[in-house]
């Protein structure tokens, strides 16, 4: 069985100094094994 | 007598012929997978390549045989022999006995122990407010961003499917008549009675036109594709704190989505029975779609224990619109925690 998730997430970076980018990034690769509660992405 | 004397030899003979017919087209099939792998080690790409199977594959009738093997995993099993078939079916599908929950002779079924819990603690949930966690124990076919036109998720490569006929006619994605989908959003949107159907839109239309002396950040449409193996841990968790609004069920087909089928079957995804969830997290839209396979035809939510899948399906599949259902507590819809448990996978 398969699970397809689609979400919505910011994409640019806030221009004000001070502030952190808002950026999401996946922190896994195709072919990686992953465990429910290990994070896909910040 | 002649004629019997050559009958009685006639019959082991075909049947000889058959199994090593089956054999060399058994060992011609793993030799195949084996090059795929290799290939994929090697960080080589498999294409999308339609093979006879794939499209004999349409004519089984695969929902018959889901439905009898889940009958067979429904059978009780004698106390005593229940260790040495989970065991053996751990050993087959590399199951990690230690997690679970209950001693192992206390699942009286494969299917109970197919959808077995975890002892607690087995799965500790990534707490960081600004992480998006897997929703299940699996392996990562596909991620990326959904841009440009008729937002397309790569199946395999060289071939691609829409997120939209993924996800239904979405009330919650709405699509312009040229496939895309439109954007109306702004971070103060609330849910109101009016907008609940269709209170978020998303825009994919580039280039994308954004005010950089605006506070907000612009935002996309993600996506990640997870395939759990037989062996695997099947229960689905939620992947963030969200409201889950809508629920939509496609009946569908149950081809298989091992690697192969997902080499060459088109549409496979899109195809597939599957259970759509809709709804809203921090960020903005959020949609998980949990797709079954031939041997995992039942797709159970804990959110809504009274939904059915897998039945058996009387007229044509394809002109069968998804039964939608949309959850209405006080027009918040299901709150669910990262980390709380929204439904399994299960055998039949």
């Amino acid at each position: 069985s398969t699970v397809v998730l689609v979400f919505q997430a910011p994409i640019s970076k806030l221009l004000h100094e001070g502030d952190s980018s808002q950026e999401f990034n996946f922190n896994v690769k195709c072919g990686d094994r992953i465990k429910v509660g290990e994070a896909l992405g910040r | 007598g002649n004629s019997k004397g050559d009958s009685s030899y006639l019959l082991p003979g075909a049947t000889v012929a058959t199994i090593l017919m089956l054999g060399a087209l058994h060992a011609r099939r793993m030799y195949d997978d084996k090059k795929i792998e290799k290939r994929q080690e090697k960080g080589i790409e498999v294409e999308f390549q339609p093979d006879v199977k794939a499209s004999f594959m349409s004519f089984l009738p695969l929902r018959s045989i889901s439905r009898c093997w889940g009958q067979l995993t429904s059978m009780e099993i004698p106390a005593w022999l229940r260790p040495h078939v989970y065991k053996a079916w751990a050993r087959a599908f590399h199951s990690n006995l230690e997690e679970a929950a209950l001693p192992l002779d206390k699942y009286t079924s494969l299917r109970e122990f197919f959808v077995r819990a975890l002892k607690e603690g087995s799965r500790p949930i990534d707490t960081d407010p600004q992480c998006l966690v897997s929703p299940v124990d699996g392996k990562i076919l596909r991620f990326g961003e959904l841009k440009g036109a008729g937002a397309m998720i790569e199946q395999v490569k060289g071939f691609s499917y829409p997120v939209f006929s993924l996800l239904g006619a979405s009330s919650l994605l709405p699509t312009t008549a040229h496939g895309n989908v439109q954007e109306e959003t702004s971070e103060s949107i609330k849910p109101t009675e009016k907008s609940k159907k269709s209170w978020w839109r998303v825009s994919l239309a580039s280039p994308k036109v954004w005010d950089p002396t605006s506070s907000c950040p612009k935002k996309g449409l993600f996506y990640c594709v997870i395939y759990l193996k037989p062996g695997d841990y099947n229960r689905i968790h939620s992947p963030a704190d969200w409201n889950i609004l809508v629920r939509r069920h496609f009946s569908g087909h149950l081809y298989p989505v091992n690697e192969r089928a997902t080499r060459t079957i088109r549409n496979l995804y899109i195809e597939n029975e599957r259970v759509v969830l809709e709804g809203v997290w921090q960020e903005g839209f959020m949609a998980l779609a949990a797709v079954g396979a031939t041997n995992i035809g039942s797709i159970e939510l804990f959110i809504e224990p009274e939904l059915q899948t897998n039945k058996p399906i009387k007229k044509s599949l394809n002109s069968e619109p998804p039964e939608e259902r949309v959850y209405d507590c006080e027009g918040v819809g299901k709150v669910l925690k990262k980390g709380d448990e929204l439904g399994a996978f299960n055998m039949g």
